[in-house]
This record gives C-alpha cells, sequence and structure tokens, in this order.
C-alpha cells in the first residue's frame, strides 16, 4: 500500500516546501517508512534543499513526464536513510505549456506514478504556488492532500479555488481526491490576527484542520542552509518536534482512513 | 509622461503585493502622484487589501484583457486619495488560459493600457508568483521592473528564469524592458543568512540592489487588517519609513533614468 500525498497551497511563502522536507525526514527517520519526494514546482527548491542538485533536466521530473525516463532513472538518493526524490529545474515550466495542450493532461503524473512507487510506503509531491496544469497533475495523482495555512488574512479566500478544483476533478473526471487536513505553519501568536484565523479556521473546518500546528522560527532557515531538515538538524527544538507531532497525527489518519 | 512598473518574483510570499500597495500609497500620499493599480494576481489581494471588492468579473482585470470593458469601467476608488485599482478574482486564471492561445499572447496588457493611462503619473501592477502568461504580459507592459527579494538561501537561484525572460523579450520581441532595482524585504538580521544574502546580492548586483531594505515587521499584518497601507496606519513605524524611503529612492532612479 503506497500512500500518495500532495502538499498545495496556491498562495505563495506558507511553508509547503520546508513542511514537505520535514514531514518525509520524520516519516522516514521516526516511522522507518521508505519515503518518495516528487518536485512539480519549476523553482526546484525541494532538491536543492536536500543537496540534490541535477546536472540536467534529463534527471528531472520533467523528463519522466514527457516519457523520456523511468521514474527510476530520475530517483536521487538524499543524505537521509531512506528518503529519496526526484527534483526539477526551471524545464519543467516548458512542460507544463507541453502538457497543456494534451488530452487528459491533468493524468500525466498518476500515470508515470502507476509504474513505479510499490517500493515506497509514503510519496510527498511538492507543489508550484499556482492552481495550473502542474498543480493540477499532483492533485490528480493524489488519494490526499495536505494544506499548508500561513494564519493571515485572506487565508480562507485563496482556499476556494482549490475546492472547486477538487469538486471538478470529481465530477468530470470521476477522481475522488480527499483533504486529510489543514494545518497552520509559521504560526507566531505575537500577531492578533493568528488567533482570529485559527478561530475561524476551526469554525469552519471543524476535523479538517490538524491539530498541530508549526511555530515561527529561525531554525528553519538554518537548517536549509545546512541542506538538512529541521528535524535532523535540530530535533531538540520547538518547531521539529512539532514537524513530529504533525507527522504522527497525519499517519494515524491515514491508518485509520 | 507615465511610469509602468511591474513588481515581480516568481518565489512566493516574498512581499509583492505588500510592496506594491505601500509603494503606490507612498507615492501618492508622500509625492502627490496620480497612481493606478493592477492587480494581474488571480489570488486578488491587491484590491482586497485596499478594501476593493469587485462584485463581478465584469468589474475586473479580466474584463478589459478579453477586450469586454474599457480599463476606465474596471477601475475603481481607494480609501487613499489619489489612488485607484483595478482588482482581479479567481477568472483571472481562465484568462491566461484563452491568452495562452492567441498570437502575441504577451502584448494584450500592452495594448490595454495604451488606451487609458495617460491620466496617471505612475502604474504600478501586481504579479502571481509564477513566470506564466499572466506575469508575461505584466512584464511586457512595463518600462521597469521592481524585485523585491526576501534574503533567504536560493533567492539569487530564483531570479535566474526571470533573467532569461527579460533577455527573450528583447532578443525575441523587441521590448527593451529594464530593472529598476532589487530590494530586500521582510528583513531581520537576526538571521545569519540575511547578511551572507545582502553580501552575496550587493557583490552580484552592484547598483540594481536598491539601498533602502523593509524590515519585518508585525506593523504590516496590522495593516492588512485594518484593510490600511502601513504607510499611512502606522506611518511613525520603522517599516512604514522604510516603504517611504523606497519610493524617494525609485523616484530618483526614475527621475533621472
Ligand atoms: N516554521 C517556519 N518558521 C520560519 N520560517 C519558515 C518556516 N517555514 C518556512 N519558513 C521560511 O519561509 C519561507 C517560505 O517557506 P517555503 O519556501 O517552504 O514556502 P512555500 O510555500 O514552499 O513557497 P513557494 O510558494 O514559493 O513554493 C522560506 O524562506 C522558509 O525558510
Ligand atoms: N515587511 C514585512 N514584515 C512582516 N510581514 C510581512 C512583510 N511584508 C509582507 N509580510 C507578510 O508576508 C506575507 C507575504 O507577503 P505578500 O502577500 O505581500 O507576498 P507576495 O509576494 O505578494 O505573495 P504571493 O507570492 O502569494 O503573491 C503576508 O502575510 C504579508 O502580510
Ligand atoms: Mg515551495
Ligand atoms: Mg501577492
Amino acid at each position: 500500500m503506497t500512500w500518495v500525498i500532495a502538499v498545495t497551497n496556491q498562495k505563495g511563502g506558507v511553508g509547503k516546501t520546508t513542511s514537505v522536507i520535514n514531514l518525509s525526514a520524520a516519516f522516514a527517520k521516526r516511522h522507518g517508512l521508505r519515503v518518495l519526494l516528487l518536485d512539480m514546482d519549476p523553482q526546484g527548491h525541494l532538491g536543492l534543499s536536500l543537496g540534490v542538485r541535477p546536472t540536467g533536466t534529463a534527471e528531472t521530473i520533467a523528463a519522466a513526464l514527457m516519457g523520456l525516463r523511468d521514474l527510476r532513472e530520475v530517483t536521487h538518493e538524499t543524505q537521509v536513510d531512506g528518503l529519496r526524490v526526484v527534483p526539477s529545474n526551471e524545464d519543467l515550466a516548458a512542460v507544463e505549456e507541453q502538457l497543456s495542450r494534451q488530452p487528459g493532461r491533468e493524468a500525466v503524473l498518476r500515470s508515470v506514478l502507476s509504474r513505479g512507487v510499490h517500493d515506497y510506503d509514503v510519496v510527498l509531491i511538492d507543489t508550484p504556488p499556482s492552481l495550473g496544469v502542474l498543480t493540477f497533475n499532483a492533485i490528480y495523482a493524489a488519494d490526499y492532500l495536505l494544506v499548508p495555512i500561513q494564519p493571515r488574512l485572506y487565508s480562507i479566500e485563496g482556499l476556494r479555488r482549490l475546492y472547486k478544483i477538487l469538486e471538478l476533478m470529481r465530477s468530470r473526471l470521476g477522481r475522488r481526491i480527499e483533504i486529510l487536513g489543514h494545518f497552520l505553519t509559521m504560526v507566531d501568536n505575537r500577531y492578533k490576527i493568528t488567533h482570529e484565523v485559527r478561530e475561524d479556521l476551526r469554525t469552519r473546518l471543524g476535523e479538517g484542520l490538524l491539530r498541530s500546528e508549526i511555530p515561527s522560527s529561525v531554525r528553519v532557515e538554518e537548517g536549509h542552509f545546512y541542506r538538512s531538515p529541521v528535524v535532523m538538524y535540530a530535533p531538540e527544538t520547538p518547531v521539529a518536534s512539532a514537524y513530529l507531532e504533525l507527522a504522527s497525527e497525519i499517519l494515524q489518519r491515514l491508518m485509520s482512513s
């Protein structure tokens, strides 16, 4: 059984990539799971943050999406045991243009994954801050979504379009993709807005808002700098234990679904 | 003489929208300029942050891009004297799809502006966190670009593709668009990375890095909450004076170019 989970939110800079990195390290290190990461964002920060720099496009997800390479051929080891990554680079933006002209353009990644993920327990997909063909592919390939939310004004407004897209994938394409949970990131309790948005989300989302919250912390940036997930670089810090808690809460939800 | 300036950076959450709001308020209030804001981001935060909520797509930039409305018909007053905004909504994403199939797809916004901006001194364009057709339109319509940068790892990597696009607009479309300047946002000097990136950018960009820096501050979020630019809501605070300084530095560069 392989769980495929896409981490997505159209709003930029809310901690999508940071969450993919730290949740995956927690799954691999703490829970001994075999994890594959996919970078569907042309910015390519996911691979870079794990010390993986593809020398060319043939070593990235773009080659697999275009049918030029097998998934296994574009999968790279990382310095974390049990954690592998399929990186991206700028050329992924060109692939988006190409894919958007084909029939069934949303379903390309799902068919790539159908041939190569049996060796993994969890596949986590990082997405760009936009709701275009690349994100459609990540959502369509996923069984579940995780939605990081930085508690700010309009955090909720921005989710409406995502819900609409899920609705259309169900009604038009017969694909039932569920949101496993939303979770708060970069939480800073000095901001009045944090409390207001937390209350608002609890009321609107109920169980849909995960209990674990990720605090804002200088440690995250330091971790990027040392090419190491903060759960490994500074495991005793509040932000690291928050990600470890979040990982456990997510696994509990997966097990009981 | 109308200066058209696009504020852009593919990286999400670096302060593009916040900068457009505060620079425009500084231009209008401090310098008495007539300013028009355009929201080319389907998230629509620019209009919302200034208290402008379009009731339908016919009142947004999408209608002007599709040739259904005149620019004047989609321009809204704001509570700041001398500052008007053309808002967006989610439907702008659908317009991106439509535009991308037309010849000269990058040049649509520029032709819309050619018929309606003579009454303004400055036009500022907010862009989404992606380098797609909407951002191409904003860049192609602009005389200058401003690039906000949050000093983080890979801040510089992410700019490569933008420089490439400017290069292609010059060589293929004969459009010379210059970067008026890059500037640091959400600066927090507790982070070691801030100093490293600042030095690195100074070395690589030289004059291309504006002197004024925007500090990280709780006040920004409070301003959004009260639907007021921080330069008006809390003008004595460090972040407000930083934006006022940045606005002066930008105008000096424009005057001497
Ligand atoms: N808990 C945290 N505390 C402090 N800083 C954080 C935290 N999480 C993320 N950051 C920082 O915030 C910035 C944005 O995070 P990240 O790049 O993970 O977001 P993203 O949603 O992936 O952005 P994009 O929309 O551009 O893909 C980064 O500089 C990151 O280091
Ligand atoms: N100087 C600052 N100090 C503290 N917070 C800031 C500052 N500037 C912006 N922010 C906050 O950071 C978040 C991102 O800012 P903003 O939305 O302006 O970025 P953006 O680049 O427009 O994002 P997107 O890529 O999604 O369009 C917002 O919540 C905003 O309130
Ligand atoms: Mg990211
Ligand atoms: Mg924005």
